[in-house]
């Protein structure tokens, strides 16, 4: 990898007796270059020209009185560009662009890829009606029953957070076995809120004492965790046919959720950044947690457009308070079938 | 991205009139690629 023009004659070995002072002579010395600094160079100088033209087309269209706005970055792909780029993804996360809902060429961005929609049809949703679907493309990380008073999820073996922490301190997550727990949990809540909240913790918690006899079916608290890769279809579903009564927004940190991260990071989903939605569906509770990461954390939900997450906040260290959106308080809250799109991760 | 799902399901129902029970039972494990719409658990009278 070096630039120069090696003389064809063999060299004569250096004698020991040579008169010159023993090197050999120095007239066909090869200056050497390295390919890496060929290579900076001529980017350098591509960089330079490309200023230069940027700079005459400026003049150019200043003296027809054409004034220059300002360019956003080139985030937009050109379009003779974008299969290429949209297979590279493809191929590096093992996304499948036959369900992709639009031609490639049609996403301006990466950002718009991501988050593309799918063919009618990609995902058919299960009918059974004693089934709970899933909500999302991904690996299923954890799952199992919530028991005993912590009703710790296992984030990894030797680390585990509780719900509570997950969902907020003023979920409604009906845990008869500890209303006391649940008590200290919602003081943060104001008495109007509470009595709102009172009639949902009643009508969502499972009967204190479980009569044999009667026909109401005991319950339990599961759990399921469902990690996306980059490559995943990164739109969010409904489980089941359910009403949402509150959003609650944790502005957070974003940290990576890949394997490293979740066997690294103590607690890691409940720093992260999140939008929790609770609701009630025909067994009773129900709660969704969409946990961002790095880079994908801003979530977008499609059942109220004006969220914004991911914004530039100060990170203090202590974790705020999560920002609560309650939908509509009469109980019904905002009304979704099984498989409806809720919302998405987005890029950025 | 994660998504973690909390739900309350059945886990045991003993009906008036017989012993039959419900139950909820996921039908995954644990590395499973799972997509959008599948089945992650039911509960099923037995």
């Amino acid at each position: 990898t070096s630039f120069t023009k090696k003389p064809l004659t063999p060299q004569p070995r250096p004698s020991v007796n040579a008169t010159n002072g023993g090197g050999n002579s120095q007239g066909d010395s090869s200056y050497l270059l390295p390919g890496a600094t060929v290579a900076t160079l001529l980017m350098l100088g591509a960089l330079h020209a490309r200023r230069m033209y940027d700079d005459k087309k400026t003049e150019e269209m200043r003296a027809k009185g054409i004034e220059v706005e300002f360019q956003p970055d080139a985030k937009e792909i050109p379009v003779w560009l974008r299969p290429h780029v949209y297979r590279a993804w493809a191929r590096a996360f093992h996304s499948n662009l036959e369900e992709a809902a639009l031609p490639l060429e049609e996403y301006i961005s990466l950002k718009e890829f991501f988050a593309r929609a799918l063919k009618e049809g990609s995902r058919p949703i299960n009918a059974d009606p004693q089934c709970l679907v899933s909500p999302v493309d991904g690996t299923i990380l954890r799952f199992g029953e919530l028991k005993g008073a912590g009703a710790m999820i296992e984030q990894v073996k030797g680390f585990s957070y509780p719900v509570f922490n997950l969902l907020g301190a003023s979920s409604l997550l009906p845990t008869t076995a500890d209303s006391n727990v649940q008590e200290e949990h919602s003081e943060s809540i104001t008495t109007t809120e509470k009595s709102k909240k009172s009639w949902w913790r009643v009508s969502l918690a499972s009967p204190k004492v479980w009569d044999p006899t009667s026909s109401r079916a005991k319950r339990g608290l599961f759990y399921c965790v469902i990690y996306l890769s980059p490559g995943d279809y990164h739109r969010i579903h409904s489980p089941a046919d359910w009403n949402i009564l509150v959003r609650r927004h944790f502005s957070g940190h974003l940290y990576p959720v890949n394997e490293r991260a979740t066997r690294t990071i103590r607690n890691l989903y409940i720093e992260n950044e999140r939008v929790i939605l609770e609701g009630v569906w025909q067994e009773g509770f129900m709660a969704l947690a969409a946990v961002g990461a790095t880079n994908i954390g801003s979530i977008e939900l499609f059942i109220e457009p004006e969220l914004q997450t991911n914004k530039p906040t100060k990170k203090s260290l202590r974790s705020e308070l999560p920002e609560e959106q309650i939908y509509d308080c009469e109980g019904v809250g905002r009304v979704l079938k099984k498989g409806d799109e809720l919302g998405a991760f987005n890029m950025g | 991205s994660t998504v973690v799902l909390v739900f309350q399901a059945p886990i045991s129902k003993l009906l008036q009139e017989g012993d039959s029970s419900q139950e909820f039972n996921f039908n995954v494990k644990c590395g499973d690629r799972i997509r959008v719409g599948e089945a992650l658990g039911r509960w099923h009278s037995s």
